[in-house]
C-alpha cells in the first residue's frame, strides 16, 4: 500500500484525515508561529458536528462565541487576518444576535482553508520536518 | 475562560480522524 506520508503530499485533505499527518503539520505550523490556522480548521468542522447533533443549544452558543472571540475577534490575529472582512461580519453578527447558523462559519473555513492550500501545505511538503519524516 | 478553552479544545479534538 501507498506510504501514509506520500498520500499526504497528494492533498491537504489527506494530510488533515490521518493523525500522523495532523501532528506533523501541526509541529510545522507552530514553527511558523501559525498553529492556530489548523485549530481553527478543526474547530469550524467540530462546530458543524455538534450542530448537527439535536439539542445541545446554548453549548452551541457558548462554542461559537468561543470561536469567534478566540479567533475571528481580534483583526491582527493570524487567523482573521486570512478571512474577508464581509465573512467576519457576518459570524459578529450571528454571534451578536445569538442566531447561531449551522453553516456561520463555512465560508471563513473554506477561506483559511484555501490559504493552507496556496501557502502553508506547499512551504510544509519542502520543509525539513516533512522530509526528515519521509 | 478555562472553559471556553476546554469547550474548543473538546470541538477541535471532535474534529480529528479517528486513529486508523
Amino acid at each position: 500500500p501507498t506510504p501514509p506520508y506520500v498520500k499526504w503530499a497528494e492533498s491537504l485533505h489527506s494530510l488533515l484525515d490521518d493523525q500522523e499527518g495532523i501532528h506533523l503539520f501541526r509541529m510545522f505550523l507552530r514553527q511558523e508561529a501559525c498553529g492556530d490556522v489548523l485549530d481553527f480548521w478543526f474547530a469550524c468542522s467540530g462546530f458543524r458536528k455538534l450542530e448537527a447533533a439535536e439539542g445541545n443549544e446554548e453549548k452551541k452558543v457558548k462554542l461559537a462565541k468561543a470561536i469567534y472571540k478566540k479567533y475571528i475577534l481580534d483583526n491582527s490575529g493570524i487567523v482573521s487576518r486570512q478571512i474577508k472582512p464581509a465573512t467576519k461580519s457576518f459570524i459578529r453578527d450571528c454571534v451578536a444576535k445569538l442566531h447561531v447558523d449551522p453553516a456561520m462559519f463555512d465560508q471563513a473555513q473554506t477561506e483559511i482553508q484555501a490559504a493552507m492550500e496556496e501557502n502553508t501545505y506547499p512551504v510544509f511538503l519542502k520543509s525539513d520536518i516533512y522530509l526528515e519524516y519521509t | 475562560i478555562d472553559s471556553e478553552d476546554d469547550l474548543l479544545q473538546e470541538c477541535i479534538s471532535s474534529a480529528m480522524p479517528k486513529k486508523k
